[in-house]
């Protein structure tokens, strides 16, 4: 199935 | 010293019931630029960016930048004692623990003073590039809550894919498939009832509806919903606050392993 991941996969932390 | 005057006092009571089922607690950050919020849900999975400007308030007083932790849940049952007519002002003291809700009725008959105790938060803000987007939809926001609603009682998952078509929103269940395509529709009577689809490249991406119901609660805020899509990006869902900002949910995709 799919796998859901993180938003910080996608977003940085500044 | 903060202090923050908005007469709409009854935008204060939605942006709250829009964004509580995500986030229970967050920082409120205000600066000369207005008050905002970034938050991620419990699971990081879902985040929200809230902004209201400061241009928007009838009176805005910051004096310097301050980040107020608060509880949404708690807040909102303060919120709820106000009137939707109300006049609402948000005080606080540079390094306080409160912060003060003060609703005034529009006659000034009835003043009411609520503090609330702040908390300190530890939140990681995290940096949304500008992006280009694939797809970007305008939809009526009664019509995107609808569907989001009737899906999950067959699925949980929802595909979003933008072609020549229109926009097509796909679940899959245990009971069968449903599948619903709204096309672009410009010719209506009011702008807040158009469909809108600017696409530069077809997209596809799956999302899980749990978030976008909770997403659907800012729908009071706004006739008009935004959905900007990317592949490989979190999906963006806007509300546009008239006159004074937005309230932006962002969703991870689920990825194919």
């Amino acid at each position: 199935g799919a796998k859901q991941p993180t938003i910080t996969r996608f977003f940085s932390k500044v | 010293m903060l202090e923050l005057r908005l007469v709409q006092g009854s935008l204060f009571k939605k942006v709250l019931d829009g964004i509580k089922d995500l986030v229970n607690d967050a920082n409120f950050d205000c600066s000369s630029t207005g008050f905002s919020l970034q938050a991620m849900d419990s699971s990081h999975v879902a985040l929200v960016a809230l902004l209201l400007r400061s241009e928007g308030f009838e009176h805005y007083r910051c004096d310097r930048n301050i980040s107020m932790g608060m509880n949404l849940s708690n807040m909102a049952k303060m919120f709820k004692c106000a009137g939707n007519d109300d006049i609402i002002t948000i005080k606080a003291d540079d390094g306080g623990d409160t912060v003060t809700f003060m609703f005034e009725s529009p006659t000034q008959d009835k003043i009411s003073d609520f503090e609330m105790k702040l908390m300190s938060i530890d939140s990681e803000h995290l940096g949304i590039p500008e992006a280009e987007y694939h797809a970007i939809v305008k939809m009526p926001s009664s019509e995107f809550a609808r569907i989001c609603r009737d899906l999950s009682t067959i699925g949980d998952t929802v595909v979003i894919s933008v072609s020549k078509e229109g926009v097509k929103f796909t679940t899959k269940g245990d009971i069968g498939i449903a599948n619903i395509v709204c096309r672009q529709n410009t010719s209506v009577d009011k702008p807040e009832e158009a469909t809108v689809i600017e696409m530069n490249e077809p997209v596809s991406l799956t999302f899980a509806l749990r978030y976008m119901n909770s997403f659907t609660k800012a729908t009071p805020l706004s006739n008009i919903v935004t959905i900007s899509l990317s592949n490989e990006l979190p999906v963006v869902v806007e509300y546009k606050i008239a006159e004074m900002g937005y309230v932006r949910f962002y969703l991870a995709p689920k990825i194919e392993e």
